[in-house]
């Protein structure tokens, strides 16, 4: 799943 | 990084810089849903609250600067600036009826019951149906000014050529986020209707009328 604490897409 | 997210990016920007020349050239924002501008500046400020918390690369800080503040001076035009011209009769979509299931959601189907993390669900959300006042108030009208189509068509393609990176990324990273992704699905289906017409009519020369 995403990675937590940030998502690196706009 | 790969091509889908890059072009991806380029074609969202694209948009975003047509729809802001277009209005300060012609000096109107005849035809442009002020609501739908409003839940756009709205994705952006929920969704890029991390600036301030992570930094990702000065690519990611960069776009998005530019995409709030775009967003925001779109807004200000539409409803500072320019608000003379502003078509409120035809910009009616209730946007309550968007904002409601879309906090509703968020709050119940997200990554993380953490505030950063529900508000960029809520983002997400958001995003895949902040077109629809737009495309109402086209519905409403029966037409488009043929510069708002090509806004309207780099606004879908982006998130379209999202769901190729989604591919991409799923194949050679192995990174899914079936969040992103279903409402991405569902921010593209949206514009199917609309990229049928742009592309049988506006790429013909033709003026984009509805019914079709």
């Amino acid at each position: 799943s995403a990675e937590l604490g940030h998502h690196d897409e706009l | 990084m790969n091509i889908f997210r890059l072009t991806g990016d380029l074609s969202h920007l694209a948009a975003i810089i047509i729809l802001l020349l277009k209005i300060w050239k012609t000096r109107s924002c005849a035809g442009i849903s002020g609501k739908s501008q409003i839940l756009f500046a709205l994705v952006f400020t929920t969704r890029y609250l991390d600036l301030f918390s992570s930094f990702i690369s000065l690519y990611n800080t960069v776009m998005k600067v530019i995409y709030i503040m775009c967003a925001y001076a779109t807004v200000y035009l539409i409803y500072g600036k320019f608000k003379a011209t502003y078509d409120g009769n035809h910009d009616t979509f209730r946007v309550e009826f968007l904002l409601i299931p879309v906090v509703l959601l968020a709050v119940l189907i997200n990554h993380a019951f953490a505030p950063m993390e529900i508000l960029w669900t809520f983002s997400i959300y958001l995003e895949s149906v902040a077109i629809l006042p737009q495309l109402f108030m086209i519905s409403k009208t029966g037409e488009a000014e043929t510069i708002t189509t090509h806004y309207l068509f780099f606004l879908g393609l982006y998130r379209t050529l999202y769901l190729f990176n989604w591919i991409w990324r799923f194949y050679f990273e192995g990174f899914f986020d079936l969040i992103a992704v279903v409402a991405g699905l569902v921010q593209t289906i949206l514009y199917c209707d609309f990229f049928y017409l742009y592309i049988t009519k506006v790429l013909k020369g033709k003026k984009l009328s509805l019914p079709a």
